[in-house]
């Protein structure tokens, strides 16, 4: 099956974005 | 604008030592999240570990399975330990612990993250420890890829070992050392 992957750098940038 | 999904649902847990009540009842659910941004909601709204007083945990797991032993999820698994020294909780310990919690939300691990379970912190004076929780202490492969990747994520050298316990040996341990299923 599929499987939902991010990196830090992906989850980091999310915490700066509005 | 659409929220980020994660793969799974987790469960945020603080633990405070108070010896007046029992043990479970020192455990408590903060919340539960299964999106990128409710997590940073959250993450950027508690206390990071280097602010919690000694005895304290926050514990990170999977919907459904409690940051305990005892859990079907982790009686047979074990744990990868970092243990800190005293004048890292300063330096480093924030910074471990969110490249941790990183890593699971993340699904870091590609597929051997289905036998992730959790991550636990403990705030102690005498060092601080991180573990990341798996299930199956058996599974040489996946327990072995997680530790590797694992120490890559944090950064620590290639000659510095971290083991792996089987929770069942941890609880069985007859000194304060507990032997090492794995290292890495």
């Amino acid at each position: 099956g599929t499987r939902i992957i991010y990196d830090r750098k992906f989850l980091l940038d999310c915490r700066s974005s509005p | 604008y659409m929220k980020h999904p994660l793969q799974n649902r987790w469960g945020l847990w603080f633990y405070k030592n108070d010896k007046s009540k029992m043990w479970q009842d020192n455990l408590r659910l903060i919340t539960k999240f299964d999106t990128v941004e409710d997590f940073w909601a959250l993450y950027n709204n508690i206390q990071p570990p280097s602010k919690l007083s000694s005895g304290c945990d926050y514990s990170m797991f999977k919907d459904g399975i409690e940051p305990m032993w005892e859990d079907r999820s982790n009686k047979c698994g074990g744990r990868w330990l970092i243990t800190l020294a005293k004048q890292h909780r300063r330096t480093e310990l924030d910074h471990f612990w969110l490249e941790t919690l990183l890593c699971l939300i993340g699904e870091g691990f590609g597929s051997f993250s289905r036998d992730i379970c959790g991550s636990v912190i403990n705030i102690r004076a005498k060092g601080d420890k991180i573990a990341i929780w798996t299930s199956n202490a058996e599974n040489c492969e996946t327990v072995t890829y997680i530790g590797k990747k694992y120490k890559e994520s944090l950064g620590l050298p290639q000659k510095l070992v971290i083991g792996y316990q089987a929770h069942a040996d941890t609880a069985t341990k007859s000194n304060s050392i507990t032997k090492n299923k794995f290292v890495v």
